[in-house]
């Protein structure tokens, strides 16, 4: 069983205590605030207040011999970097933290840090993204310039097969699968007619499906 | 041009006026603290200090005219149900709320809130499953049991060819792409050859994409 250490029991933190206990792993979910610790008394494996940037604390709940711990410290960020330091000095193999904001990420790389997230940043930007355009519902970024992309087809689009709207030749994107209800058509045929509320999942550079979904839709 | 109001300039609402400006919108910047309006000064189209939970400075700033207000207030769960309440009052188009918990959710989505967003929750629940999947560099849900995933392959793969792994008859599961450096060789063909470190891109029910995972990797 994977055993997982999660030190800040805030919206972030604590999704992730769920979430992980939901997938089967052994969790223990640390807080300097009771009230939070008592929330996950029931969920995680072991709940514990201790206030981490104590580093006899932190050796006496054996966190060394954790595989992953996660500090879900948010605006306190000096409790976050020292939490950090200490776990990389008693040894801990593999580190992931919340950061801030840019120089948090930057000292938090510095002291040896292994991940470092930006949830409110990231979900920000998803979030923008999906005001900007209507149609797209959501993404997987593959790289700077090239997603993966759903984008749900209009009325426009309803009727025209793929062969139709030769999307290929005229916009260099791929449509790799198409969700129709609760089916999904993983390499659709060049003769599969688009209908209405089909949600077509498109591969190619991020400017080329923008400008498919400005031209054709 | 797209014009957008974004209420509570936190890390959430703050990244969203970055990307909307990035994106070529306009972007009206409020929040109730100088300090928070004054970083965003030089970046959104205008950047304001007002307590929104005030009904007749919503309607002096004019907010109906814009199609879309978003409401990153945080902690404060009264003060964000209260400004979409006299959002949805004033006649806004569309209002995308930030929710704390699901009782947060559960009020705003009663009083008109057309899209609710968790983004530490959902960013959690992501880093969660980051973690318990060593390969899974990332994902795209397509519904509730099938998702797009980028797996990164490991030296168990390498060297086979998508026709030795027979993945499709074995596992249900598609890749239809694969990410190798800079490039991405979208339907790749039967014999191409794995290489280290290539990100396959992979869509299929999600028990069986991790069951390949387990068993073939
Ligand atoms: N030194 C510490 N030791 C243990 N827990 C701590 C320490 N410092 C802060 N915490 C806890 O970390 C949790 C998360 O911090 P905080 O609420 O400031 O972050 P946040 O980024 O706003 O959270 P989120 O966005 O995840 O809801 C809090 O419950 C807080 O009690
Ligand atoms: N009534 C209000 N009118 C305008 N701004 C408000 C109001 N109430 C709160 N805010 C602002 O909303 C912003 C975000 O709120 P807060 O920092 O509590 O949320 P948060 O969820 O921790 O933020 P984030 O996670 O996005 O960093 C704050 O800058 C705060 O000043």
């Amino acid at each position: 069983k994977k055993e997982f250490v999660v030190i800040g029991l805030g919206r972030f933190g604590g999704s992730i205590v769920r979430e992980l206990i939901e997938q089967g792993a052994d969790v223990m979910a640390i807080d300097k605030f009771a009230d939070r610790v008592d929330e996950f008394a029931s969920i995680a494996t072991q709940a514990i207040v201790a206030d981490t940037t104590d580093e006899s604390v932190l050796k006496s709940l054996g966190i060394r011999n954790f595989e992953h711990v996660i500090v879900a410290i948010g605006e306190d960020i000096q409790s976050s970097i020292l939490t950090t330091l200490m776990l990389k000095e008693i040894g801990v193999n593999k580190i992931t933290v919340k950061a801030q904001n840019d120089y948090h990420e930057k000292v938090l790389r510095k002291i040896g840090a292994d991940q470092v997230v930006h949830p409110e940043r990231d979900m920000g930007i998803r979030i923008a993204n999906n005001i900007m355009t209507n149609n797209v519902l959501d993404y997987l970024e593959l790289s700077d310039e090239h997603s993966i992309m759903e984008i749900k087809a209009n009325e426009i689009l309803a009727g025209s097969t793929l062969i139709d709207l030769d999307i290929r030749a005229k916009y260099g994107i791929n449509i790799v699968a198409i969700k129709r209800g609760a089916d999904i058509l993983v390499s659709p045929q060049a003769d599969e007619e688009i209908q209405i509320n089909d949600v077509l999942i498109v591969i190619g550079a991020d400017a080329d499906i923008i400008r498919f979904e400005k031209k054709a839709m």
